[in-house]
């Protein structure tokens, strides 16, 4: 039996506009320590994973593991019928193809969950995540992929268009800056990447629900880009860098 | 050219 219930289907409608460019199909793994999700977008070369912790919803029942595999457009279209501030339920009974409220039909994924490491990155930064969306954004508007270096000033971005280049620096912030304003780095040496702009774009959709992101990079690692959740806990998107050969 | 290995490569299976 799982019973969810959470008073802002707002958050709920928020995480899903998120993820569901990268992804169309999805196990939403529910278990007693919260609902979880891992998946990867249809080229293998992204994947998310998104945490909502139990104590992030107003009632949580999860009396046995539970795998709930859904098409995520579905999901999206049935919550767009809830206004932010309304109540959304999800149940499951042991049947398990369906859940009610909703009426909607669930569906039988094969995937594989993979595990991945959260330590050990050459270089960390925070920085606002409204900031992160619009340098995408704007860069996306020249180039295909963008070389994101970090160093211990500042992190820098820059894309290469069939007409001109692009380059903005973000300096670290001191450490009394607002929060919603600073960038720090943690750094053990300078890491550079080349990244492709529209997953990072896509990723961006997760900005309205944090105010910071975290970008994690290592040379031989795909990079990390995290949104921490005031009350659900994180989504986490993972990029292959591009490699010039 | 840019080459992009599959996300699989660098993790593990659970």
């Amino acid at each position: 039996m799982l019973e969810l219930r959470l008073t802002r289907a707002g958050l709920l409608k928020k995480v899903l506009e998120s993820i569901r460019d990268l992804v169309t199909d999805a196990n939403f793994d529910c278990a007693a320590t919260g609902c979880s999700l891992q998946a990867m977008d249809s080229s293998r070369v992204a994947m998310l994973s998104l945490l909502l912790r139990p104590d992030g919803f107003e009632h949580y029942r999860c009396d046995r593991n539970i795998s709930m595999g859904m098409n995520l457009a579905n999901m999206a279209r049935m919550l767009r019928c809830a206004s932010d501030d309304d109540t959304v339920t999800i149940n499951a009974d042991d049947a398990q193809d369906k859940i009610s409220d909703y009426e909607m039909k669930l569906m039988h994924i094969t995937s594989e969950n993979l595990e991945i490491p959260e330590a050990g990155y050459e270089a960390i930064v925070k920085m606002p995540a409204s900031l992160f969306a619009r340098i995408c954004k704007d860069l996306g508007t020249i180039g295909d992929t963008v070389m994101i270096s970090v160093t211990k000033e500042g992190i820098q971005f820059f894309t290469r268009g069939d007409i001109r280049t692009a380059n903005i620096f973000c300096r670290k912030t001191t450490p009394v800056a607002k929060e919603k304003e600073a960038i720090s780095i943690e750094m053990e040496k300078p890491v550079s990447l080349t990244l492709a702009l529209r997953y990072l774009i896509s990723f961006t959709k997760a900005t309205p629900l944090a105010k910071q992101v975290t970008i994690s990079m290592s040379y031989g690692r795909p990079i990390v880009v995290e949104y921490k959740m005031e009350i659900m806990d994180h989504i986490r998107f993972y990029l292959v860098p591009k490699v010039e050969e | 050219v840019n080459q992009q290995s599959q996300i699989t490569s660098f993790f593990s299976k659970k």
